[in-house]
């Protein structure tokens, strides 16, 4: 997080907000809502109080404007920048101006105001825009589908204004670090020649093109995937990932969700209801075959067959020997099986069922 | 005659480069002609600034990644102090 140069803060924690005007765009109704619910984000985390009031000045004043409205700051018609906010103080000190020229919404489509309005508070509030993409200070529009302080964002407010009063400290996710020692993974997969690692709401992705590790939301690519993935797999020569998460698994090609899923893996895959989720799941070009790990167990599936084969589930110690109990996640690359649990990570050989190496998780990332 | 490498021909992508760093990294637009010299160089200075915050490669040079994040929406308020 950073705080705005020379440290604005407001005096008072009790304060005001009026909105002056409102975008036709949505209901008068949906719009004190999402105002609202973006001032309740930060006073559920800070000693701060929000009242709204209908008339005169307010310590924070909101209002829908288009172009140049007399501030030094003018907006720029649809898309690009969307909405600013003036740091704390008196007269347009905190104000929040949203661009008018926009499309205001309540929902996935652009923008939603509560998303927009949730970060300009922030401003308002004396916070500058951080780094960090998991951040709402983040300065991009991002709309993942809920709205929530990071921890990066609470770690900000609380430095200008100190913490809750509630006994509870309220705490928000953590953006994941590529190259931090302890990171572990949910699932990762191959996808088009490329390795793909899942963890809470995000992907990190890597490719030879660029040595930068990308790391970004779920949600970019695939809106409606949850995010907390626990398994995943690539079906290489049907260019097919699937993506497992409880009962639940997602087919997709691309970025296309294909149709009728999620579907259950009872009725698809022929579980037993004792398995109430996938831990890992790895495709073998060679054979055809597909490994689901569940607990210390492991099913083997003939995905051009579309069954399940005789005589499993198996026990993992049984057939890969050395790498645990329990599998987080495995990707299959150069007919070697990478299997992931914790923070280590063992390249296998299951021609001689023997383990090659073994790294540190997050090996991939050239830290 | 050559082909634009995208949509937009180098020449608007280089004006959307100049406007993105006048608008949130503080790059001057009032250059008089002493000054023009150097404006290259501090293109290249905030461009890196604005690649670092991104956490993408930093070159100095507007490359696809750093010009789609540019072109994303975004907060009208600078990423860097006034």
């Amino acid at each position: 997080f950073v705080l705005t140069e020379g440290n604005p803060r407001w005096e008072r924690t009790h304060l005001t907000y009026r909105i002056e005007n409102y975008t036709p765009d949505l209901p008068r109704a949906d719009v004190n809502y999402a105002i609202e619910k973006a001032f309740q984000l930060w006073s559920n985390v800070s000693p701060l109080t929000f009242t709204q009031v209908f008339e005169g000045q307010a310590d924070i004043m909101i209002s829908f404007v288009r172009g140049d409205h007399r501030d030094n700051s003018p907006f720029d018609g649809p898309g690009g920048n969307l909405a600013h906010a003036f740091q704390p103080g008196p007269g347009i000190g905190g104000d929040v101006h949203f661009d008018e020229d926009e499309w205001w919404t309540n929902n996935f489509r652009n923008y939603n105001l509560y998303r927009v309005a949730a970060h300009e508070l922030g401003h308002s509030l004396g916070l500058s825009h951080s780094a960090d993409i998991g951040a709402l200070m983040y300065p991009n529009y991002i709309f993942t589908g809920d709205v929530q302080l990071s921890q990066d964002d609470i770690d900000g407010i609380h430095t200008i204004y100190g913490p809750s009063k509630n006994p509870i400290q309220p705490i928000g996710p953590k953006t994941p670090q590529v190259c931090d020692s302890k990171l572990t993974f949910d699932a990762i997969t191959t996808i088009r020649g490329e390795v793909m690692f899942f963890k809470d709401k995000f992907y990190m992705r890597i490719n030879s093109f660029y040595p930068e590790a990308e790391l970004n939301f779920i949600t970019v690519f695939w809106p409606n995937l949850p995010g907390g993935l626990q398994a995943a797999y690539e079906v290489a020569d049907r260019d097919e990932v699937r993506f497992f998460k409880g009962h639940k698994y997602w087919a997709v090609q691309g970025q296309e969700v294909l149709p009728g899923y999620p579907k259950d893996i009872y009725r698809s895959f022929g579980f037993p209801a004792t398995v109430k989720n996938i831990d890992a799941a790895v495709f073998e070009e060679h054979t055809g075959k597909t490994y689901f790990f569940v607990a210390n167990k492991y099913w083997r599936y003939d995905e051009y067959k579309r069954s399940m084969d005789a005589g499993y589930p198996k026990m993992i110690a049984a057939d890969f020997p050395g790498i645990g109990n329990k599998v987080d996640a495995v990707f299959q690359k150069d007919g070697f099986f990478y299997f992931f649990h914790g923070t280590r990570q063992y390249k296998f050989d299951p021609k001689t069922k023997r383990i090659l190496t073994l790294q540190k998780a997050n090996s991939w990332f050239n830290c | 005659f050559p082909v634009a490498t995208s949509e937009e021909t180098q020449e608007q992508e280089l004006e959307t480069v100049q406007k993105y760093l006048e608008n949130y990294y503080n790059l001057k637009s009032d250059w008089n002609p002493i000054e023009r010299q150097r404006k290259s160089g501090l293109v290249v200075e905030k461009l890196k600034q604005m690649q670092e915050f991104f956490g993408l490669k930093v070159t100095g040079k507007p490359d696809a990644k750093t010009l789609n994040v540019m072109k994303q929406a975004r907060c009208g308020v600078p990423d860097v102090a006034q």
